[in-house]
C-alpha cells in the first residue's frame, strides 16, 4: 500500500536543490553569490539608489578532507527590509516582494532562502540579517529555516540605534563550497554584471584576501521599472476569477478599465460588445461559464499591445559603453529594439556586437546572455539566444568566419522572463522572443559586415 | 516601499507552469499525457501488476479561433488510491506517495496536479477521479484545486458498489491543447514507453478516433523496486537531524544500524571509533556541533557502497527485445552495467546500440534516453547522455561514420534521478553518472565495431 505525505515548499527545494542551481559545492558558491548580489541590486535599482555592494568570502575552516567552509558576508545600501518582514523574507520559501508584474531580477521568492538553506544544511549554523530602511532603528535577526514546516526560526532579535540613518541590508552566513573551482565563474559573473549595471559599485574580497573592485561610473541611474497592470491577452480563467473576487468595480466596464492596462471607455465598450456582455453587469455576478467566455473573448479581441513604458532597458549607449569598457573592441554596435510582447507580457530585446580588440577568437561567436540585467552563465546550448546565433543566422552572409573574434550580447527585459529552470540558467524559445532576437542580431550583424567591408576596402586601397 | 506576500506551491507552479513543462497548448497536451501515463505505470509496476492502460482524447469543442478543447480520460488497473487520499493526491501540490528512497517514475508530488491545474485554468471545468483499491467500494470524486491555498475543493463525492472487485483508477478532465501539433511527440512517447515497458498493454484513442494499440508481451513482470534506507554518504545535517528527532534508537550504534543501509555491528562500531563518538550515547543527546561532526565523519568514512538490490533495471534481454520490436535492426546489443553510486544514491546505467534494419540514418547518432523507465523526448542537447554520445566518444574509432544508421539507447535507474528540471526533460552531468554512461556506450560501440568488421570482412571475402 502506498503511504501518502505532504512536504513543504522548503522541503521540496531542499530535496531538489539541484533544480534551483545548488547542485554541488562549486555550483553552490556561484548560485549563493548570484542570488545575494541580485537581491542587493534589485533593492537599489528599484529605488534609483546607486548601488554600493561589498561582498566578502572568507575561509573559516579547512576540514582537510571534503569541501571547504566559507563565511559569506554581503552588504548593500539598498532600500532595506522592514523588520516585520525580515524573518519570512529570509526564512520562508515562496515569500517575497517580487510577485508583481514588474521587471525585477527576483521573481520566485526563493533565491536568497536557497543560499541560506544550503548554508544551514552544510554547516548547521545560523544566518545573520541586519537591515534598516533608514529610519531610527537598525534591526538584527539571527535566523534558521525550519525546512519541514517552511517557516523561519528567530534565534535572536536585536535593535540598534541608527544614528547615521544608515539604510541597507547586511547578510552573513556560512556554507560549504569550493571557491577555487567556482572562482572563474564568480569573477565572470561580476564582470558581466558590471557590463549591464556600470553604475553599480561592487567590491569583492575573495578567500585569499584578493580585492576586486568594479567601480561604478558616475552616470545617471536609469529610470526604475514600474509595476504594471495585466494585459487582457495574458489572462486565463484563474487570474480573471481572482481579479473578479477582489475587485471593487461594480460594472464590467469599470472592471476592465480598472484592472487592465490601456483600456479606456471606448475600448471597454467595443470589447464588451464584441464579447456580447452588458457593460453594466456586476463582474461578481458572472457565472463560471460566462467567466470562461470572457477570458476567451479577451484572448481573441484586438486590444492595444502591452505598454512597455513599465520596462527599464539598458539603452544602446549604456550597453555599448559597457561592452567597450569590458572588451575594448575594434568595433562595437548596440541596438535596442522596439517593445514586443509574448502571452500578454511586454518585453524588449537589446543586442550588441563586438569585433576585434580585446575580443578573443574562440572558433565561433562568443555569446553573452542577460535577462532583466542578470548575466546567464550556464547551459548556453539550451538558450534561445544560442539557437538564434548558432542555428538561425548564416554568419558568412555578414563576412564573419568562425576564426574571427566576434562577440554577441543579448539582453531581454520583461515583466516576466520565460526562464526554463528555477535556477534561471536559460530562456525558453518562445516564438515572439526568438523572432525579436533574430531580427536584432541580423541588424547588428549587418552593421558589422558594413564595417568589415569598409575595412577590407581601406586595406586594399592602402596596398595599391 | 516593497509589498511582501507569500504564495502557495500551487500558485508557484501555476505562475511558473512552463518550468513544469506546461509551456503552451502543444506542450501541455504532451506533458499532461506523460504525467498521467507515468502515474498509471507506477501504480502497476510497484505492485507487479501487468499494466492495462486505456487513454482517450476526444475533442469537445472547436472555438474556431484559439486552441482546441479536449476531454482526456485515462484508466488503469493499478493499485488504486485510498478514498481519504484522493482529494489531496489530485488536488494538493507537493502531496504524494513517492517521497521515499525508491525507484519510481514519480518523484515531485506535482505531475498529476499540473495536468489537472492546466485543465482547470484553461477550461474552468472540474476533474473527475474514480478509484478503488479492490475493496467493496468504488469512490468517485469531482474536484477542483484552490490554487491560492493549495488545497482540493471536493465538489461532489459518491460511493458505488464494487461487485467485480475492480481495482484501478480513472481520471477524466478537460483541457485546452493542440493535439495536432503534439501528436508526433505523443506517439513517440508511447512507442518509446513500449520499448522499456513491453509488458504494458496500452490502448490510445486520439481525437480523430484513431486507435493505437501497444500490446503487452506475455512475459513475467520485472521485480518491483523496493524502498531502501539512506546511505551514510548521502546524508547532510538536515537529514541527520530529522532522523535523530524521529528515532526510537537509544544508542548511536543502534541508530546507525536502524536508519542506514548495510551497517551492522562491526561497521557501526568501527565508524563510531573513527568518528570519536561513544557508541552508547543517546543520539537525541548530541549537540548541534556534534551532529555536524557526525555528518562530516559519515561522508568521510569508507562504508560499503549503497545496496542496489532495491533497483529494478530493465535487463539486457528486455532492452534488446524492446529495441528489436521497435526498430527491427540488423544488429543490436544491450548492456546492463554493474551498480554505481552518486552522492549516496545507487544507480544502474543500461545501454543499447542498434544498427541498420529499421534504424534511420540521421546524419549522426540517434539518441534514445530513459530515466526510471520514462522516455525523455525534449532538450536532448542539455542531457548528460547527449554530451557523452556526441562530445566524449570518437565514433570513427568504432568504424561508425555520421552517415550510418546507428541508434543508441541510454537508461538510468536510481532512487533519485538527477533531473535538472521540474519537467523531467534532461539529466545533469553528475561525474559518476557521466562516467558510467561513457564506459557503457564505449562497450556497446566496441561490440558494434566488431560486428561491422566481421561484416566488412565477409563482404570482401564474398567479392573475391
Ligand atoms: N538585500 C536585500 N535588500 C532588500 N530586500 C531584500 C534583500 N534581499 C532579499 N530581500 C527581500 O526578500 C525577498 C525574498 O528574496 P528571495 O531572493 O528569496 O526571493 P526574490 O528575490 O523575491 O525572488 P528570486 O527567488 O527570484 O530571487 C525579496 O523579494 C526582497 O523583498
Ligand atoms: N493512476 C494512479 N493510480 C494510483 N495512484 C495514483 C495515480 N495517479 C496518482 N496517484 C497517486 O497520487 C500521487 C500524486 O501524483 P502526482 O503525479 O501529482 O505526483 P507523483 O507521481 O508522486 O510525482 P511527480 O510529480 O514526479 O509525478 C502519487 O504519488 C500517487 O500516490
Ligand atoms: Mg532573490
Ligand atoms: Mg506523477
Amino acid at each position: 500500500m502506498e503511504v501518502f505525505e505532504e512536504i513543504s515548499p522548503a522541503d521540496f527545494f531542499y530535496r531538489n536543490r539541484d533544480i534551483a542551481g545548488f547542485t554541488n559545492p562549486t555550483r553552490a558558491i556561484y548560485s549563493a553569490i548570484r542570488e545575494l548580489v541580485e537581491n542587493s541590486l534589485d533593492a537599489c535599482d528599484l529605488y534609483r539608489i546607486k548601488p554600493e555592494i561589498y561582498l566578502r568570502i572568507s575561509q573559516i575552516s579547512s576540514r582537510g578532507e571534503g569541501p571547504e567552509v566559507y563565511r559569506i558576508r554581503i552588504r548593500d545600501n539598498g532600500i532595506g527590509v522592514p523588520p516585520e518582514a525580515i524573518p519570512s523574507a529570509f526564512g520562508q520559501v515562496l515569500y517575497g516582494s517580487k510577485y508583481k508584474l514588474r521587471q525585477t531580477r527576483g521573481t520566485f521568492g526563493l533565491g536568497g532562502k536557497m543560499a541560506l538553506l544550503y548554508g544551514q544544511i552544510t554547516t548547521h549554523s545560523e544566518a545573520v540579517i541586519i537591515s534598516s530602511t533608514g529610519a531610527k532603528k537598525i534591526y538584527e535577526y539571527h535566523l534558521r529555516i525550519d525546512i519541514q514546516n517552511n517557516r523561519p526560526i528567530v534565534l535572536k532579535r536585536a535593535e540598534h540605534e541608527n544614528a547615521d540613518r544608515w539604510r541597507g541590508t547586511i547578510i552573513e552566513f556560512s556554507m560549504e563550497g569550493d571557491y577555487t573551482r567556482a572562482m572563474p565563474k564568480v569573477l565572470e559573473y561580476l564582470k558581466q554584471t558590471a557590463i549591464v549595471t556600470p553604475y553599480a559599485d561592487i567590491t569583492f574580497v575573495d578567500p585569499r584576501g584578493r580585492l576586486y573592485r568594479f567601480s561604478g561610473i558616475d552616470s545617471a541611474m536609469p529610470k526604475p521599472p514600474t509595476e504594471t497592470l495585466y494585459h487582457p491577452h495574458g489572462v486565463d480563467v484563474e487570474t480573471l476569477n481572482r481579479l473578479i473576487k477582489s475587485t471593487r468595480a461594480r460594472t464590467l466596464e469599470e472592471f476592465l478599465k480598472r484592472h487592465f492596462q490601456r483600456i479606456g471607455d471606448r475600448t471597454a465598450r467595443a470589447f464588451l460588445e464584441y464579447a456580447k456582455f452588458n457593460p453594466k453587469r456586476d463582474p461578481k455576478g458572472l457565472s463560471p461559464e460566462e467567466v470562461v467566455a470572457l477570458a476567451n473573448a479577451m484572448k481573441g479581441f484586438d486590444f492595444l499591445p502591452p505598454d512597455a513604458s513599465c520596462l527599464s532597458p539598458l539603452g544602446e549607449e549604456l550597453l555599448e559603453a559597457g561592452i567597450r569598457k569590458e572588451l575594448n573592441p575594434e568595433f562595437v554596435s548596440a541596438l535596442t529594439r522596439r517593445p514586443s510582447t509574448y502571452s500578454g507580457y511586454p518585453f524588449i530585446v537589446e543586442v550588441g556586437i563586438a569585433y576585434g580588440g580585446g575580443v578573443q577568437a574562440s572558433g565561433g561567436i562568443t555569446l553573452y546572455r542577460f535577462a532583466n540585467k542578470i548575466p546567464l552563465l550556464f547551459d548556453e546550448a539550451s538558450d534561445v539566444s544560442w539557437k538564434v546565433v548558432n542555428n538561425l543566422i548564416d554568419w558568412r552572409r555578414y563576412k564573419v568566419s568562425p576564426d574571427m573574434p566576434v562577440a554577441v550580447f543579448v539582453h531581454i527585459c520583461s515583466t516576466k522572463i520565460p526562464y526554463k529552470t528555477v535556477g534561471k540558467e536559460f530562456i525558453a524559445d518562445r516564438p515572439e522572443v526568438e523572432r525579436e532576437i533574430l531580427n536584432a542580431v541580423r541588424e547588428v550583424a549587418r552593421r558589422l559586415s558594413l564595417y568589415l567591408s569598409k575595412k577590407e576596402y581601406a586595406e586594399r586601397e592602402r596596398r595599391k
